[in-house]
């Protein structure tokens, strides 16, 4: 099936690695001087690292949503489209959107890990890790959520490659995590990242490995507080919020540890919607609503963000 | 491929902190081939864990013997898997 047009896309349904790449580019010719992609790097099998960039105007501020870093959360690349799409549709029509665009760039990385979303379409639908081997050992890949320079090697991160939260060999050893370390720092210029996960209903903010508050954990616990009321203003999904240690458990080498410790003030982490019965296998029919909801409490941090300039 | 016959995913739910580290002892039997889905953190969480069948007899006993409490979310991940895979493609046509 060709896709013809981002209208034809069915965002009610999972999509193989192509057919997001195919929906990117689409979006991308649909509309010029809006949306481009910019190809941040490359993956260890030497897939282009793909993000898009909303922009309405030159030499912006920035705001980075990430989804799918571990490739068996399908829910989560599968809302990164529906945001994507969300955002040129609403551009122009959405005062509040349209109000954040016309002073920040939005960046939107889908597949963040797309060796590892490829293996699950193909070979392993429960794998999370990436696909790089590991020197003397046959067990395959690093958690890219524990492989940030953040507390790297602390507790709450594996030494052992064949354990699903093993940190890698070095901080930044993933070529999909350094990648975006490389751009953060060169952009220089990101006011808000939120990368998002799944499942099991939560938004955290930093830290994860640490037990010390982060110095804006006041405002961040309130914007937390907000973002997720607004969260369940639609479905009533009820979601806990609070510091990654403090609400899930200790985790080093996390990706907004990072962030926030690079100055990204608002640093989350999402965990999406669980119905409780199906984990990673969520049904396809539950993608559009994981991925409204979502939606208000992006909305909720990216106006935060803007009306508090830093 | 990989695939999951028999793979169970068990919803287990925690009364106390004593529950808690028998299920994070549980997680260190590597011979057992748990994936933990929601690690074991605090009894205010689920704990979600795929068993392999071939383990499912030990953890079952396991948790039995204990007397901790969990429900069976997924009863074969690989019949979910086909049933996902059967959408998807249903969708396309």
């Amino acid at each position: 099936l060709q896709l013809r047009s981002t209208e034809d896309y069915n965002y009610a349904n999972y999509h193989t690695l192509n057919e997001i790449n195919s929906f990117i580019d689409m979006l991308v010719q649909e509309n010029p001087g809006f949306v481009s992609k910019i190809v941040i790097g490359k993956s260890y099998e030497g897939r282009p690292l793909n993000v898009l960039k909303f922009s309405t105007g030159a030499n912006r501020p920035g705001l980075w949503i990430d989804t799918g870093i571990h490739s068996r959360e399908w829910v989560t690349q599968a809302s990164g489209t529906w945001f994507a799409k969300k955002i040129v549709t609403d551009y122009r029509r959405d005062a509040e959107l349209t109000d954040i665009l016309n002073k920040y760039d939005i960046f939107l990385e889908i597949v963040t890990n797309p060796d590892g979303f490829q293996f699950t379409h193909t070979t392993n639908r429960m794998w999370r890790k990436t696909r790089k081997p590991n020197s003397g050992s046959s067990c395959i890949g690093v958690d890219p959520n524990r492989n940030w320079d953040a507390g790297f090697g602390g507790a709450g991160a594996s030494s052992t490659p064949c354990s699903e939260t093993y940190r890698g060999p070095s901080a930044n050893s993933e070529p999909e995590v350094k990648a975006i370390v490389d751009f953060v720092k060169s952009h220089g210029k990101i006011k808000a990242f939120v990368s998002i996960h799944s499942y099991s209903q939560m938004l955290l903010y930093p830290y994860g490995y640490t037990q010390t508050p982060c110095k804006d954990q006041a405002e961040l616990h309130e914007l937390a507080r907000k973002a997720v009321t607004a969260l369940s203003s639609l479905y009533n999904t009820q979601y806990r919020f609070g510091s990654i240690i403090n609400t899930i458990y200790q985790a080093s080498g996390g990706t907004i540890d990072w962030t926030y410790n690079q100055g990204i003030k608002y640093s989350y982490t999402f965990e999406l919607r669980d119905t409780g019965r199906y984990g990673f296998i969520l049904p396809a029919n539950q993608i559009i609503p994981t991925a409204q909801e979502t939606w208000l409490a992006l909305m909720a941090i990216m106006k935060h963000t803007k009306d508090n300039p830093y | 491929k990989e695939t999951f016959e028999g793979h169970q995913v068990l919803r287990i739910t925690a009364l106390n902190e004593a529950q808690i580290n028998l299920l994070k002892e549980l997680s260190e039997n590597e011979h057992l081939g748990l994936d933990f889905w929601m690690d074991p953190v605090d009894v205010s969480l689920p704990v979600d864990v795929r068993v392999p069948f071939n383990s499912l007899q030990d953890v079952r006993a396991f948790l039995g013997y204990h007397e901790i409490h969990y429900e069976i979310m997924i009863q074969d991940l690989q019949d979910l898997i086909n049933e996902e895979q059967r959408e998807i493609l249903q969708s396309k046509a």
